[in-house]
């Protein structure tokens, strides 16, 4: 055991490097590199290996207390145990689904899930308004209510295509199928570079890939 | 704007909430 013995000793307990590499399209290089990553976004308000909300925000922001509708979603899908806080294998195994690497199954399901915001397993009409009014106000939008409507009517006519007034998985399946740039935001580049990106990491492994 | 033809998923995946590339900058 060389290489486990000195290594991976700076994981969280219980996360095994080689265990979240044969479970996800990163390498364990690759899963080290997110480690100094995690490092780094856990410890900028409270030094506790947890990413807070606050520490994500501030992550997504470059400000603690900013926040909207989607990255909070974002937030609770990571927090897959739901107790508040997104820790390392959370972190390392809701990542891999934007890996350009993972299923496009995985992306499109993630993505259902961000949309399907009370979970009742379909994105309702009202749910997708909710979400163009969060947008619009985000933009700083001033469209009417009869425009938003216009626009959420469009997309349920496209996407609900058994006209019941939700979108349900396999309907959502079809709707990204032929729509594929609505996936473009479920794939981040950076992570098929992540040992560039966090080159000291490479510096001092000696993990072989 | 074109409200009409605009695609409501197509708008929200603009917001930046879901920019997760943010998460990998200093």
């Amino acid at each position: 055991g060389c290489f486990r013995s000195t290594k991976t000793s700076k994981l969280p307990r219980g996360e095994d490097p080689i265990v979240l590499a044969s479970e996800t399209p990163f390498t364990v290089n690759e899963i080290e590199a997110l480690h100094d990553l995690f490092k780094k976004l856990s410890s900028t308000i409270v030094d506790d290996d947890l990413i807070h909300k606050e520490e994500f925000q501030l992550a997504l922001f470059s400000n603690s207390s900013k926040q909207n509708l989607f990255s909070n979603r974002v937030f609770d899908l990571f927090d897959a145990k739901h107790n508040g806080v997104i820790e390392f294998g959370e972190f390392v195994r809701s990542l891999s689904v934007f890996h350009p690497y993972a299923s496009e199954q995985d992306k499109i399901t993630f993505a259902f899930r961000l949309y399907d915001l009370r979970q009742t397993g379909y994105i309702e009409r009202v749910e997708l308004k909710e979400m163009v009014v969060a947008i619009l106000s985000e933009l700083d939008s001033t469209l009417t209510d009869e425009a938003v409507d216009s626009i959420v009517d469009k997309t349920m006519i496209e996407a609900d295509l058994n006209g019941d007034g939700r979108i349900d998985p396999e309907e959502w399946k079809d709707f990204v199928t032929k729509n594929p740039s609505l996936l473009k935001n479920m794939t981040l580049p950076y992570l098929k570079e992540l040992t560039l990106a966090f080159p000291s990491f490479v510096l001092h492994t000696e993990v072989p890939d | 704007m074109a409200p009409v033809t605009m695609n409501a998923f197509e708008l929200i995946s603009t917001s930046q909430g879901l920019n997760l590339s943010s998460l990998f900058e200093k």
